[in-house]
């Protein structure tokens, strides 16, 4: 942990720790203490807190984007409004849905989700269990069904139940199967072709304990899919999440929405100046 | 592959005889940067690399390797010795079912390694029993309940009962009554710094004496694997760890974090979803990993 107080020996070594423990990676910890190091010898960082100010403002702007990036896209014609939710296995998909139904919900929209994972254990049921805790319609089908073939009949099902926005659940894969990828394509494309300008949003979900293999998942999703937007789950954990500077370098897709526990309510927009600064403590 | 990427840095250091101090250090340089994007945790790479550092000091060049080549000998062989070179199988209670009380954060895939057991002690002729012991995560128990089916396994389970280790005592009661030689306990995920979840868990191994108790840690876990290892190992007393979702590409420094942090060992790996998707860990294998 740096000290608050000046500069010594040790202040760039313990500066270059803190961006390695929470995640950071290498190549941006190495950016920063070489900034850092800089501004030091330039006289302009004094203090082991300059230090942290000096990361704190690359941070900033590395993350923040014109701040109406992390607002969700809708439907601007008939819709309904369509939201494709992927990620690895365990990151938080399906509850990141039950907490999007919710909060859409208190906006005045109506919500239906897809149960799009007809593969797991268990899986539908949770989606049902969650839609129900949301107050939204829920559209499933026999475990094994084609998934693709789910969210198409979920997109009639809004029409004709007279839900305005559909999340569709997918189960999750890891990115180095390339089949899984395929039916996840498939998915996208059946989505796109039903609905004009869909899927609005395609969510990638990163659980925030997740180390550098975050950049392969971002990698290999966003160049089978669209990936518009991307959710860090788990930020209630001692994890840091670090991990998203390097993303938005590399990729440049925004994170919109992070999940900061199990209940229904711990969902909320990234808020980069508040993720900047609480990434350092 | 690593060992000409490091000849590549060497190549400017032409002596004959020992491996010097200079390119031992540039060599080490590289294999830090190697295991920290590998997510090997910070400290332990730090340790890890002065160990190495020892050992390759005054060692001779060989004529028939380059020093490249050499130095990754030395740091692969440093690594399977840390990463535990002798394989430990699960231990077996002396008297009464065996129990096996798995644990970790949430999503790392603790359910489906349940099963993973269940099938493999199946197999094995230790008749388990599985017990659904999370009481928090919507269709927690249908999922089990599917899975035991899948398996034929039995799943012994009460959506009704809401305190744990009132749970975990009548599984094992109900291991007894049928005769059942193992019995596997799957929590619900929980943070390490929940201090009521982890009490939770503390009651259920004062409840129910497990013979294991097993640490599940997704393989690609970063930085705080250390945090979350130590967290369990404190309240628990860990026996073994379990990484899962090896079958991806996440180089699992957290193997190296984890048991170097904890000293516990790494008992197997999952790789996939299905019910047979267990290994055996492998050293070896994981050192050519994270080496990689
Ligand atoms: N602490 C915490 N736990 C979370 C958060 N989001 C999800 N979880 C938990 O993570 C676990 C996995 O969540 P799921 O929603 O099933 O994850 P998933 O991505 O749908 O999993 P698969 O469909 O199996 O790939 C559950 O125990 C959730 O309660 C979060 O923001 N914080
Ligand atoms: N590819 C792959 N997926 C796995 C592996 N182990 C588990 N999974 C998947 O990871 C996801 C989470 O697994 P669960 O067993 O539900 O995880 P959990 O720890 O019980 O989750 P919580 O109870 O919510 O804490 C599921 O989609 C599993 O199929 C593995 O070894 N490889
Ligand atoms: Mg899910
Ligand atoms: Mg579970």
């Amino acid at each position: 942990v740096l000290i608050r107080g000046g500069v010594d020996e040790g202040s760039l070594e313990r500066l270059e720790e803190l961006l390695l423990a929470s995640d950071f990676g290498v190549p941006v910890t190495m950016r920063l203490v070489d900034r850092v190091e800089d501004l030091s010898r330039q006289g302009k960082a004094r203090t082991e807190q300059d230090f942290l100010d000096a990361v704190e403002r690359e941070l900033l702007a590395v993350l923040r984007g014109d701040g109406k990036e992390t607002s969700l896209r809708f439907a601007a014609g008939e819709g309904p409004t369509v939201f494709l939710v992927v990620g690895v296995n365990g990151v938080g998909k399906t509850t990141t849905i039950g907490k999007l139904a919710h909060w859409l919900k208190h906006q005045g929209h109506r919500v239906l989700l897809a149960a799009g994972d007809t593969f797991r254990a268990g899986a539908i049921d949770q989606l049902r269990v969650w839609a129900e805790r949301a107050g939204a319609e829920f559209v499933g089908a026999q475990p094994g069904a084609d998934p693709a073939a789910v969210a198409f009949d979920a997109i009639d099902a809004a029409r004709a139940r007279g839900a305005d926005v559909v999340i569709i659940d997918t189960a999750g894969r890891l990115h180095t199967q390339g089949d899984l990828m395929a039916e996840l394509a498939k998915v996208h494309r059946v989505v796109a072709k039903k609905v004009e300008g869909a899927p609005h949003e395609t969510l990638l979900v990163l659980d925030a304990t997740t180390g550098q293999n975050a950049v392969s998942q971002v990698r290999i999703f966003s160049e089978m899919l669209q990936v518009t937007g991307l959710v860090l789950s788990k930020l209630d954990s001692t994890a840091k999440g670090g991990i998203v500077v390097a993303l938005k370098e590399q990729f440049g897709i925004p994170v919109k929405l992070v999940g900061t526990g199990e209940g229904i309510e711990e969902l909320a927009p990234f808020d980069a100046e508040q993720f900047a600064k609480e990434v350092l403590t | 592959e690593l060992s000409e990427k490091l000849d590549g840095v060497l190549s400017r250091f032409r002596q004959r005889g020992l491996l010097t101090e200079p390119m031992i250090r540039e060599g080490l340089r590289e294999i830090r940067r190697v295991l920290l994007e590998a997510d090997v945790h910070y400290q332990l790479t730090r340790h890890f690399l002065a160990k190495v550092e020892q050992r390759a000091l005054g060692e001779k060049v060989l004529k028939s390797v380059a020093p490249g080549q050499q130095i990754v000998k030395i740091v692969h062989d440093e690594l399977v010795s840390l990463l535990g070179e002798k394989r430990e199988g699960l231990k077996t209670a002396p008297v009464g079912p065996t129990v096996i009380l798995l644990a970790g954060l949430q999503g790392s895939g603790k359910t489906t390694t349940a099963a993973k057991l269940a099938k493999r002690l199946a197999r094995e002729g230790k008749s388990p029993l599985l017990a659904a012991l999370d009481v928090y995560r919507p269709a927690a128990i249908d999922q089990l309940e599917a899975l035991g089916r899948q398996i034929n396994v039995p799943v012994v389970a009460d959506r009704e009962e809401r305190d744990v280790a009132k749970l975990a005592v009548r599984a094992l009661e109900q291991a007894k009554a049928g005769r059942h030689r193992t019995l596997i306990l799957d929590t619900a995920g929980r943070l390490q710094i929940d201090e009521e979840l982890m009490d939770e868990l503390r009651r259920v191994k004062a409840a129910v004496q497990p013979t294991e108790v097993l640490l599940v840690v997704d393989a690609m876990i970063g930085q705080e694997a250390v945090r979350i290892a130590e967290g369990f190992h404190q309240a628990l007393g860990l026996t073994g760890v379990i990484l899962t979702k090896m079958d991806g590409d996440a180089r699992g420094g957290a193997a190296l974090s984890v048991r170097g942090a904890t000293g516990v060992p790494i008992k197997f790996i999952g790789i996939g979803e299905r019910p047979d998707g267990l290994d055996v860990f492998d050293p070896y294998r994981m050192a050519d990993r994270i080496l990689q």
